[in-house]
């Protein structure tokens, strides 16, 4: 999750899962970002789909109904598309606002052993839900200038979450995304970072490189491992999905 | 304005309201997202920071205690810093929630050819602000499949705000950004893009390639035509201004 927008979001989310699935794990990717692109990464047509988690959240729709099958055996997905706009409006003025997520995913408990959810690029209520249903958060940072800027706020806002609204709440780490090994700045970024979270957190040794494959494979609804398995892009997620299952953390 | 994240938002804020300004058009940059990427973009250091449109929007400060010079004589800044996560929540609350920048604007009247507003990845209240406060928009589209994917999802949008709230409120034109020559992707998206648009609105002629330089000059605070005039980023935010001001619109 990070509020700064482009950096990463999705593309970690749609390629992390389908690696984890990959590995064997069951996994969910369960998308609350109303322009639907972890949806359409996994090749759900958003203008066919009948159910997204806008039913659950605000219509009480069994989570069941709504998941959906992917091209990956180990990956379901729970799909959302821009109906999800309404659902920020409804919960704003609901009573346990923030929690409706968590109560949701009760239902699933068991089922799945990850679920990687993907976050719109703010600090709204749909964030808020799922940063309280979740057990850690993954933060990928862009090795660009502007993308430094917001990380104190990032580090606040979870920590707020963590002392009121979810104490067992951790950071599963912090990925440096869209790095180009041919640029000063993709370096002193990569620095920065080392620097800025030192004592605190941990920063994968996982670094994904700018790899125009990652960028390819949304157009035909694919993750990178299905789309071009021999690419940069799909080794970097596969890495990743290995140095998380070795950490050991459920997220 | 671009709920995708990552687009160029900023970057396009920044350098097009730099441009303008060396074409000695009084302008202003209006920076109403909290992330302040704008502001820290033509200089300001947000720490040291007294004062910002949050301080106006929220506080009745006059904006022209709030407005700060920069390195270039014809453009000024408006501030933002994530003070303003807190007007957000205000907002919401209140009557009138989405004029109440066009109510500040008043203040300002005649003493700016453009005014170049900035706004966060989000269609929030902070954009709505800004939708009705504005003459024209300017939509940057990244040369990416997902960002294809919002845009009729945005001109919808744009035509609610058009019909309940700001009748004057036209599309200034589509820019393409971070567009990479090398890639068929790029080409791609650019084409997807001319058909969605043919008939209907504007896509600029000026096309802004994707530049390191660009991403480079954030770090020092500086536009690009501070940063390095020769630059390929320089020349297409150059242009992009000539085609605006030849446009003869005010925005
Ligand atoms: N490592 C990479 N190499 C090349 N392109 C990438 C890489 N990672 C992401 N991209 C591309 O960069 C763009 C931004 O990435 P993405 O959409 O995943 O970010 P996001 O943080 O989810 O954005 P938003 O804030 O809008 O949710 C996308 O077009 C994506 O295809
Ligand atoms: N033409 C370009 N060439 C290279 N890099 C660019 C270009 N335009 C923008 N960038 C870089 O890409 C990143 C995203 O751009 P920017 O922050 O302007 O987008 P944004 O739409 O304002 O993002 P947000 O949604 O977070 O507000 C920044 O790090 C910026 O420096
Ligand atoms: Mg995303
Ligand atoms: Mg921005």
């Amino acid at each position: 999750m990070n509020q700064k927008g482009g950096v990463g979001k999705t593309t970690t989310a749609v390629n992390l899962s389908a690696s984890l699935a990959a590995a064997e794990k069951k996994t969910l990717l369960l998308d609350i970002d109303p322009q639907g692109n972890a949806s359409s990464g996994v090749g759900i047509d958003k203008r066919t789909l009948k159910k997204t988690i806008y039913h659950s959240l605000i219509g009480a729709q069994p989570l069941s109904s709504v998941i959906q099958k992917t091209e990956l055996d180990y990956l379901q997905v729970l799909p959302s598309n821009s109906d999800l706009i309404g659902a920020e409006i409804e919960l704003v003025t609901s009573k346990h606002r923030e929690g409706k997520l968590k109560e949701l995913l009760v239902q699933l408990n068991g089922q799945y052993e990850y679920i990687i959810i993907d976050c719109p690029p703010s600090l709204g209520i749909l964030t808020l839900n799922a940063l309280s249903a979740a057990k850690s958060v993954l933060i990928p940072v862009q090795c660009e200038y502007y993308a430094l800027e917001g990380l104190s706020q990032l580090i606040h806002t979870i920590s707020l979450v963590k002392s009121r609204i979810n104490s067992t709440l951790t950071i599963e780490g912090i990925l440096m995304t869209m790095f180009d090994i041919r640029t000063n700045l993709s370096h002193q970024v990569v620095g920065e970072v080392k620097k800025f979270f030192k004592s605190k957190e941990r920063v994968f040794k996982t670094v994904i490189a700018r790899n125009i494959r990652l960028s390819e494979s949304p157009g035909y609804g694919k993750p990178i491992i299905l789309y071009d398995i021999t690419s940069r892009g799909a080794r970097d997620y596969l890495s990743l999905a290995k140095e998380i299952i070795s950490n050991g953390r459920k997220t």
